[in-house]
C-alpha cells in the first residue's frame, strides 16, 4: 500500500490549480513530472502482481504458475521508444482491459527493420503491419531508439476487465524455432 | 470504414465516417501573443493564465508536403507543414474514427510576440453559431458564439472570449441535416467554434511575456536544450444524429472516449525460453 499511496499523493498534489491549468512554474512542472515518474515506477510491481494473479487464475493448462512473470510498460511508446520491443527477438505483449466490456484495441509497439510473426493464445498467426517511423517522429529530441518501425496488430475481444497475450516474434527467431518448436497445443 | 482524402496542397479536404462523407478542411494556423506594456495592467500580455492574440489567425501553412503509407491495417497520410509543425493522419480496419496525430514544436523565439498554434477542423455544416463543449469530462454544454446565457455579452475579445475549456470533446452540429461532428482530444486543452462549421484547438504555445497574473514567468517550456516538442491526437468522428440508421453519433463518441479515457493497458515480457515453456 506503499507503493500505491505514493501514487495516489502525487495525484493529490495535481490536482491544485497550477498543475490542472499549466499555470506552475517550470520548476514546479519539472518536479510534478519527476514526482509522478517515481511514483509510476513504484506501481508497477502492484500492477504487475495484479495482472500476474489474473494470469495464474487464468491458466488453462491447470499447472500453477509459480514464478512472477515480469510485466513491463513502455512509457515512451508514444515517442516509438521501448528497449523491450526494439531488443527482443521474442516477446510477450499482455494487453489488460479496465473497461466492463469487450474492446478491440490496435496495439503499436516500436521495432527494428525485419520480418515479424504474432501469434495468439490460440497459435494463430495476426495480420501485421510494419510501417516505418516517419522523421519528424525518429527526430524528437530526448529519443534515444534504435527501433525503426512501428509494427501495428489488432487485439480483439479483449475481455472486460481481463487480458489477452500475444507472442512476437522476428524472423530471426522463427528461424531458430522452426527447428524445435511444435504447434501449440490445442488447449493452451 | 473511415476515410480522407487530400488535396493537391497536401491537406485533408473530406472524411468519409461511419458511413457519412463531409467536406472537412483541416490546417494548423497560428495566433501571436499580444505583449504587454510595463506595467501589464491596461494592456496585458499573453501568457499562462490568459490567451490574447494580438492580430488575425494565420496559417501556418498554405501547404503541406505529403507522403502516404498504406499497410493491410493502417492508412497513414504524412505531413510536413514547416520545420516545427508535422502530422500523421491516420485511419485503421477497426476504428469509426480518424486519428490526427501532431507533433508540434520547438517553436521558434525569434519573435517577441510568441506564437500559439491551434488545429483548425472547418466544415460546411451549417451550426448557427452553436457547438458544445465538455465540462469536466462529463456534462456536453451548449455555448453560442459571442454569447452568456446569463448576462448581455460585450465581447472585447472575439477570439479569446469564444474560447472554452475542452477537457475530452467538442461538437458541432448540422440540425437540418442531422449530422454532427466531434473532435475528441487525449488531453485538456481550449478551443471553440469561431465561425459556422469550423473547430479549432490550441495544441502548443509559447508567450515570451509573464502576464503578470502570478506565474511571474514567460511561457517558453524547454526540453534538451530547446523550445518543447509535444505530441498529442485528436479523434474526428462524424455521423447522424438520429438513432435510425442503428448506432447514434451521441454512442459512438461515447464508446471512443472511453477507450480514449480508459484505454487498455500494455505490459511487454521479454521471452527467454520457448513458447511453449512460457505457455
Amino acid at each position: 500500500s506503499q507503493e500505491l499511496n505514493d501514487l495516489r499523493e502525487v495525484m493529490g498534489v495535481l490536482q491544485h490549480h497550477d498543475a490542472v491549468a499549466g499555470t506552475e512554474k517550470q520548476h514546479v512542472a519539472d518536479d510534478y513530472s519527476r514526482q509522478l515518474q517515481r511514483a509510476l515506477n513504484e506501481c508497477a510491481n502492484i500492477t504487475s502482481t495484479a495482472l500476474n494473479k489474473l494470469l495464474s487464475v487464468k491458466s488453462s493448462t491447470g499447472k500453477s504458475v509459480s514464478e512472477k512473470l515480469p510485466l513491463n510498460s513502455c512509457l515512451l511508446a508514444n515517442v516509438s521508444q521501448c528497449a523491450i520491443s526494439e531488443n527482443s527477438d521474442t516477446f510477450v505483449v499482455t494487453i489488460y482491459n479496465p473497461l466492463s466490456r469487450a474492446v478491440n484495441k490496435v496495439v503499436t509497439l516500436p521495432v527494428k527493420d525485419g520480418n515479424y510473426d504474432v501469434l495468439d493464445q490460440d497459435g494463430n498467426s495476426l495480420t501485421i503491419d510494419v510501417l516505418p517511423i516517419p522523421s519528424y517522429v525518429a527526430n524528437i529530441p530526448g529519443r534515444a531508439s534504435s527501433a525503426t518501425h512501428d509494427l501495428y496488430f489488432v487485439a480483439e475481444d479483449v475481455p472486460p476487465l481481463g487480458w489477452k497475450s500475444f507472442i512476437v516474434s522476428s524472423s530471426q527467431s522463427n528461424k531458430k524455432k522452426s527447428i524445435s518448436s511444435s504447434k501449440p497445443n490445442s488447449d493452451s | 470504414g473511415s476515410a480522407f482524402k487530400i488535396d493537391d496542397n497536401g491537406l485533408v479536404n473530406s472524411v468519409t465516417i461511419n458511413g457519412v462523407t463531409i467536406e472537412l478542411d483541416q490546417n494548423f494556423y497560428y495566433y501571436n501573443g499580444f505583449v504587454g506594456d510595463n506595467s501589464n495592467s491596461d494592456k496585458r500580455s499573453s501568457g499562462a493564465y490568459v490567451f490574447r492574440p494580438d492580430g488575425d489567425i494565420k496559417k501556418v501553412s498554405e501547404q503541406a508536403t505529403v507522403s502516404t503509407v498504406e499497410g493491410q491495417l493502417v492508412f497513414e497520410a504524412r505531413q510536413q507543414f514547416n520545420d516545427y509543425v508535422s502530422q500523421t493522419v491516420r485511419v485503421n480496419t477497426i476504428e469509426s474514427y480518424i486519428e490526427f496525430d501532431w507533433i508540434i514544436g520547438p517553436i521558434p523565439t525569434n519573435d517577441p510576440n510568441g506564437i500559439e498554434i491551434v488545429s483548425r477542423y472547418s466544415t460546411k455544416l451549417a451550426t448557427n453559431g452553436t457547438f458544445y463543449t465538455d465540462s469536466n469530462g462529463k456534462e456536453m454544454l451548449k455555448r453560442v458564439r459571442d454569447y452568456r446565457p446569463m448576462w448581455d455579452l460585450k465581447n472585447s475579445e472575439s477570439a479569446s472570449g469564444n474560447y472554452y475549456p475542452i477537457t475530452a470533446k467538442i461538437a458541432i452540429k448540422d440540425e437540418e441535416q442531422g449530422i454532427e461532428v466531434a473532435v475528441l482530444n487525449d488531453r485538456a486543452q481550449g478551443g471553440g467554434s469561431l465561425n459556422d462549421g469550423e473547430v479549432e484547438i490550441m495544441i502548443h504555445r509559447n508567450c515570451l511575456h509573464d502576464d503578470a497574473f502570478g506565474v511571474g514567468e514567460a511561457l517558453n517550456e524547454q526540453a534538451f536544450g530547446q523550445g518543447l516538442v509535444i505530441r498529442g491526437s485528436h479523434y474526428i468522428t462524424v455521423g447522424s444524429t438520429s438513432d435510425d440508421n442503428g448506432e447514434s453519433i451521441s454512442a459512438i463518441e461515447k464508446d471512443i472516449a472511453q477507450r480514449k479515457l480508459l484505454d487498455a493497458w500494455t505490459f511487454l515480457t521479454p521471452l527467454e525460453t520457448t513458447i511453449e515453456d512460457y505457455k
